[in-house]
């Protein structure tokens, strides 16, 4: 069963994946 | 989040468990198709009535997911873990597959975050749901510590009241673009939410969707809760990992497409939150019982208690002379008895009175130690030796009267026989059968006649 790996195409991300911010 | 709290604490509510009995189990997965503005949006709510036995934050593909990096489709973790339900849980780093934020699955600590503040749901040992934030201090808690943790991003409802605008400014730091936060919180997606209703019943939120075509916004979620009796609950990963599961079977719409577009899959996610079978607490009931439906049936006749974790032998407690074991009440020395409240039998001592004395004449000994020096003791040497010395005496007297006896038995046979003896003769004498001796002096002169006649015939007329 299953069509196997989806595509991770729907993202929804809280943070941008951009900038990877350094904790203060 | 960029702040990190180490220690102190941080606003959270705790909340009690529910009273339920133990044996409590059970939960309800209600489906519906509800109205957000224009659209119609499917989804799931689902309550667990004893969320400390029957709720698990479960890592990708099972234990050691995390560390490994995994990533697996609910449906997966679900299917080998036994969940009635699940959903996708926590967020991950969608290019390495590593968990974010803290985890804790089962009791076992898989992650620390190091006090990020984003928004936390976990359950403690006791039972008490958390929800809000939490500094690294309070995650790493040993005295009641955390046995399911997660965490997500937004505390959407705290204490019955919408608490979205105070997450964004704890949650996001000002000099970030706020661009993509407050877009991550007003577009419409595929959404997952945990929390808790007012009965302190753990509540798992799921929404179909697609972001920003379908489904809702973290607003219209929180409204949907608080209508549902949730005084508390966080939001979970979203979009593409919104998934939710069945008895080990897809049961949502996912937005992710397959490699072939026509399709929707399931996304492979992280952290997976799990409802399954009430479990025992401690699952395997301390070792002394079978848990059977989230109830521990104890083995052996003495332990007690919800985890057959307590020894009970009963309300005389081994009265206070002995130790409550699984065999039942072992007994203090100098005490026997499926109570331990008789004393020792005289002539034994020892825990149980399993020992002999062993003090001379078989006197009695101290029946806790087995002592032979202790005054009563003395007393039983003593009489015994003085007893011995009576009975000494007793013995002397005793030979002495026999021997009398003996010599009055004796000199009484030997006057007897004397008599009988001297009364025979006389009667010889006057019977007959007896030798006469004629006197001298009575009669003169033997008669010539006489002289001549033997001794045996006697002429009984001369006398």
């Amino acid at each position: 069963l299953g069509a196997g790996a989806s595509s991770d195409d729907d993202l929804l991300l809280p943070y941008p994946r951009a900038r990877a911010r350094l904790p203060r | 989040d960029c702040t990190r709290a180490r220690t102190g604490g941080r606003e959270h509510e705790s909340w009690p468990p529910p009273p339920g009995t133990p044996g409590a189990g059970g939960l309800a997965v209600r489906t519906f198709v509800s109205h957000f503005g224009d659209r119609a949006v499917a989804g799931h709510l689902t309550r667990v009535v004893a969320p400390l036995r029957a709720f698990s934050v479960l890592e990708p593909g099972g234990p050691g997911g995390c560390a490994g990096k995994r990533r697996a489709t609910v449906e997966e973790t679900a299917r080998a873990a036994g969940c009635h339900a699940a959903q996708n849980g926590g967020f991950f780093r969608m290019s390495t597959g590593e968990c974010l934020g803290n985890v804790v699955s089962d009791g076992r600590l898989v992650s620390s975050s190091g006090g990020l503040q984003n928004a936390q749901f976990g359950i403690r040992r006791d039972g008490t749901l958390v929800t809000g934030y939490l500094s690294e201090e309070e995650v790493l808690d040993t005295e009641n510590p955390f046995v399911q943790l997660l965490s997500g991003v937004v505390w959407l409802i705290r204490n019955g009241s919408v608490y979205i605008n105070e997450s964004q400014a704890t949650e996001c730091d000002e000099t970030q673009e706020t661009g993509s936060f407050s877009k991550f919180v007003n577009v419409v997606s595929a959404r997952t939410a945990v929390g808790h209703d007012r009965k302190g019943q753990l509540v798992l939120f799921h929404a179909d969707g697609q972001t920003e075509q379908r489904g809702i916004n973290l607003w219209e979620m929180a409204e949907f809760l608080l209508k549902q009796d949730v005084v508390n609950a966080i939001n979970l990963d979203g979009g593409g990992s919104a998934t939710f599961v069945l008895n080990g079977t897809l049961a949502s719409y996912p937005s992710d497409h397959c490699q072939d577009n026509m399709w929707r899959c399931p996304r492979r996610v992280s952290t997976v939150v799990c409802v399954h079978e009430p479990r025992c607490q401690p699952p395997d009931c301390h070792g002394h019982g079978t848990c059977v439906e989230g109830r521990c049936q104890c083995t052996g006749g003495f332990w007690r208690g919800a985890g057959c974790g307590e020894l009970d032998c009963g309300p005389s407690n081994c009265s206070d002379h002995g130790l409550c074991t699984e065999t039942g009440c072992r007994c203090e020395a100098g005490w026997m008895g499926t109570n331990c409240s008789e004393e020792c039998p005289l002539g034994w001592h020892g825990p149980g009175c399993q020992k002999p004395c062993e003090c001379e004449h078989q006197c009695p000994c101290d029946p806790r130690t087995g002592n032979c020096s202790i005054s009563p003791v003395k007393q039983c040497l003593q009489s015994y030796e003085g007893g011995e010395a009576s009975s000494f005496t007793r013995t002397a007297w005793l030979a002495l009267t026999l021997a009398l006896v003996f010599l009055l038995l004796v000199s009484t046979a030997a006057n007897v026989a004397l008599l009988l003896g001297s009364r025979a003769e006389r009667q010889r004498h006057l019977d007959g059968d007896y030798v006469y001796h004629p006197l001298h002096e009575m009669n003169g002169e033997l008669l010539a006649a006489e002289k001549e006649q033997p001794g045996g015939s006697c002429n009984p007329f001369k006398d």
